[in-house]
């Protein structure tokens, strides 16, 4: 069973982030 | 030879072969070709998009960098010439399309964080994701709290616990966990025909 249940692991912190949004190259 | 050449290079370029190749179809590809020339034209004129061309578009700053736009930067730039051509953009863009595989965003999300590009994910670059995402999201937090993460990480995500995640370790969680892979679509390329002026 996971030791930190209670921590999010890096992945999802970065994948809910806006670090990898790309839409500004869409935006006039 | 330089008629051959130059018959490759349209083929290469040409909308049918590449609404064969990717998820767009040739007026979305001849919409993003707008976007293209728009994007490729903000420095310098020579229909290809440099480094400093891309940060002002997802910016609107050329200085603005980040580690992230850095790596999407490299993995569009698949001929590591250090610009960007039309059939690159498409090709690459095509995995950020809404109806492109999961299979195919995991591949590319793989891509983008093992930074090192050894094939696997390991600790150190875990480590430099959290730190360029707190720089980027203004935050702080402990190295113990930034230990803890990556321990997290590791028990969710490398299975075989050897210390670094492979792709079949990461395909495996990124199919368990969907929302991983949110960033992987530009809901923008669906509705590209409307991009078009």
């Amino acid at each position: 069973s996971p030791k930190s249940p209670n921590l999010i692991n890096a992945f999802q912190l970065i994948g809910m982030s806006s670090c990898l949004d790309l839409s500004g190259l869409f935006e006039k | 030879m330089g008629c051959i050449c130059t018959k490759q290079q349209l083929k290469y370029d040409d909308p049918a072969v590449l609404a064969a190749e990717t998820c767009f179809n040739e007026a979305e590809i001849e919409a993003l070709h707008e976007l293209f020339r728009k994007l490729s034209s903000a420095l310098k004129d020579d229909g290809l998009i440099s480094k400093e061309e891309f940060q002002l578009g997802l910016f609107r700053n050329s200085k603005n960098q980040s580690l992230f736009s850095d790596r999407i930067f490299q993995l569009l730039d698949s001929k590591h010439d250090g610009v960007i051509e039309f059939a690159e953009f498409v090709r690459s863009l095509s995995v950020f399309h809404p109806e492109a595989p999961q299979s195919d965003k995991a591949a590319f999300a793989f891509k983008l964080y093992d930074i090192w590009e050894t094939g696997f994910i390991e600790r150190d670059e875990v480590k430099v994701l959290i730190l360029a995402f707190l720089d980027e999201s203004e935050l702080m937090l402990s190295d113990d709290i930034v230990e803890a993460i990556i321990d997290k990480t590791f028990e969710d995500v490398d299975s075989n616990g050897d210390g670094k995640i492979d792709q079949e370790e990461w395909k495996e969680f990124a199919t368990r966990n969907p929302s991983l892979l949110k960033n992987m679509t530009i809901p923008y390329l669906k509705l590209a025909t409307v991009l078009s002026p």
